[in-house]
C-alpha cells in the first residue's frame, strides 16, 4: 500500500487539483484507492460536491475508524471529506501522540487499498505533521515561478527538521504544475528544481489549462469532463510515472 | 489613517504580490504607506529581500513597539517583516486579548502613516482574527475560477461570524486578480462576483501578467522592474481607485 501526501505549503500551487486527479487517474487505472482531504478548508470536497459534515476531523478527534467516514465516490475511489471540525486540531491537539493520529488510524485500517492520496493545506502546522509522520511518500507540486522557489525552499527546511528529529524518511517527489512552457521563467525554475533534486522531479508536467480549473464547477474530475484534454493527458501520464516508480 | 487587510485564507490569488505592489503605488502617489507582514512564511520578506528573525512576531508576542522593527524599504514606504517566530501565535496565543494584539500595537503607533497595508496568510486562525478585529477595510483578492467562489463563500462566513459575536464592521473591497480575460470561466465568475457584491469589486482588474511573477525574483516591485507593464498598469490603477473611495 501506498501512501502519497500531496503537500506543499505554499498557496494555490494545484494540490487539490492534482490529489484528484490523480486519485482518479490511478483509479481509472483499477487500483483501489482512498483520498483523504486534510485541508480544514474542505476543497476537495467542494471539488467533487461531496461535502459532509463529518470526516477526517472525527477519525483525528475523537478515533472513529476511517472505514466509518469514507464514501464510495467512483469506481475504486473512495474519500474522507475534512469534516468542519478539522480546523480544531490545530487548537485542540494535546499531548506528544497529537502527532501520531493519522499513523495511529492507518495502522487500524481493516480494509487494503493500493494508494491512499492526502490533500495537504497551505500550512505546516499539526495537520502537516500528523501527515508527514504517516506516510512513505510525498509528491510535492511548484509551479513555475519566484515564489514558488522560495516557499520550496522553506519547505524542505521544515520537513527536514521534523524527519531529522522524529526519525522519518519519506520519498520525495516533485512535478511542476500550472505550467506555462512559453514563459521563460517557469523554465528557468524547472531547470532549478533538476538541478537541486535530481531524479526526483517527475517526468509529466502539468500544464496551465482552463479545463482544469473549469472541471470542478461541475463537480466532476478532468477525465468527466474533458477526456481528450492536455489537462486529462497529463494527470493520466502522472499517474503511469507514479505507478512505474517505487 | 486607513488599515486594509489583503484577506483571502485560498491560497495563491495574490495577496503577497498585491500587498506589495499596492503598497508601493501608494507610496509612489506621495503617501506614507506602513506593510505589515502578517503571513508566518515570510513571502513579503522573501519578495523584497527584505527578511529578518525579528518582526511582527516579537510585536504579538513580546509587545514590542511596531516603531521598533519597522524596516524603511523605499520612499515612504516601511515593511514589518513576519520574524521567525510569527507561526508561534497559533499555538501559544492565550486568554481572551489574545485577538487583540494587533489593535493594541496600532493603538500604541507614535508615528501616522496614510496607509497601512496587512499581507495576510492562507488560513483564518488566530492571526487572520487579530487583523479583523484592527483594521477597518478589506481587500479580498479573488481569482477567475470556480474554487475561488467556494473559497469566497466560506471567507465571507467566517468573517461575519467573527463580525458578528465580536461587533466589528469592516468595508469589504473585491478585486479580481490573475485575471486572464480571454477565457469565458474568468467572466463567468468576475459577472457573479458583480451580482454578489455590487459597488464593491474594484473596476481596475490584475491582469494575469508574467512581470509580476518575475519581479520578485530581482527582489523589485513591478514598477522598478517594469514601470511600462501591464502589472504596473494595473496596480498604479488599483491604488487610484482605493484612494479615491471612503
Ligand atoms: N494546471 C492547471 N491549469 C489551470 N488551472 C489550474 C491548474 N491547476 C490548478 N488550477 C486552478 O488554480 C487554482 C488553485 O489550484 P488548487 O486549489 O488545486 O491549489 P491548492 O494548492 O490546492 O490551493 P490551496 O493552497 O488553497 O489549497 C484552482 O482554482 C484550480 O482550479
Ligand atoms: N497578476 C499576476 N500575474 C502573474 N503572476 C502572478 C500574478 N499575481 C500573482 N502571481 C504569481 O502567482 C503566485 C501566487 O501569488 P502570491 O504569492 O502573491 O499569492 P498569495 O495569495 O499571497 O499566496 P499564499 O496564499 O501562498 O500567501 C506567485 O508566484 C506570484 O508571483
Ligand atoms: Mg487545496
Ligand atoms: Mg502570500
Amino acid at each position: 500500500m501506498r501512501t502519497i501526501a500531496i503537500l506543499n505549503q505554499k498557496g494555490g500551487v494545484g494540490k487539490t487539483t492534482t490529489s484528484v486527479n490523480l486519485a482518479h487517474a490511478l483509479a481509472l487505472q483499477g487500483k483501489r484507492v482512498l483520498l483523504l482531504d486534510f485541508d480544514p478548508q474542505g476543497h476537495l470536497g467542494s471539488y467533487l460536491g461531496c461535502e459532509y459534515t463529518e470526516g477526517m476531523d472525527q477519525v483525528l478527534l475523537n478515533d472513529m475508524p476511517l472505514q466509518a467516514v469514507q464514501k464510495l465516490i467512483r469506481d475504486n475511489l473512495y474519500l474522507v471529506p475534512a469534516g468542519e471540525s478539522l480546523g480544531l486540531l490545530e487548537t485542540t491537539g494535546k499531548g506528544v501522540s497529537r502527532g501520531y493520529r493519522l499513523q495511529k488510524a492507518l495502522d487500524n485500517m481493516q480494509e487494503r487499498f493500493d494508494f491512499i492520496i492526502i490533500d495537504c493545506p497551505p500550512a505546516t502546522g499539526l495537520l502537516a505533521m500528523n501527515v508527514l509522520l504517516a506516510v512513505d511518500e510525498l509528491l510535492i507540486p511548484v509551479t513555475g515561478d519566484y515564489l514558488a522557489l522560495t516557499g520550496l525552499s522553506r519547505l524542505m527546511q521544515v520537513i527536514m527538521h521534523i524527519e531529522t528529529r522524529l526519525e522519518r524518511k519519506t520519498k520525495k517527489w516533485f512535478v511542476l504544475t500550472r505550467f506555462n512552457e512559453r514563459r521563460k521563467l517557469a523554465r528557468e525554475i524547472q531547470k532549478k528544481l533538476h538541478d537541486y533534486f535530481p531524479n526526483q522531479v517527475l517526468p509529466t508536467t502539468i500544464r496551465e489549462s482552463v479545463t482544469l480549473a473549469e472541471s470542478p464547477g461541475f463537480a466532476q474530475t478532468i477525465f468527466e469532463y474533458r477526456n481528450k484534454s492536455y489537462g486529462a493527458d497529463d494527470y493520466r501520464n502522472l499517474a503511469i510515472n507514479l505507478m512505474a516508480l517505487k
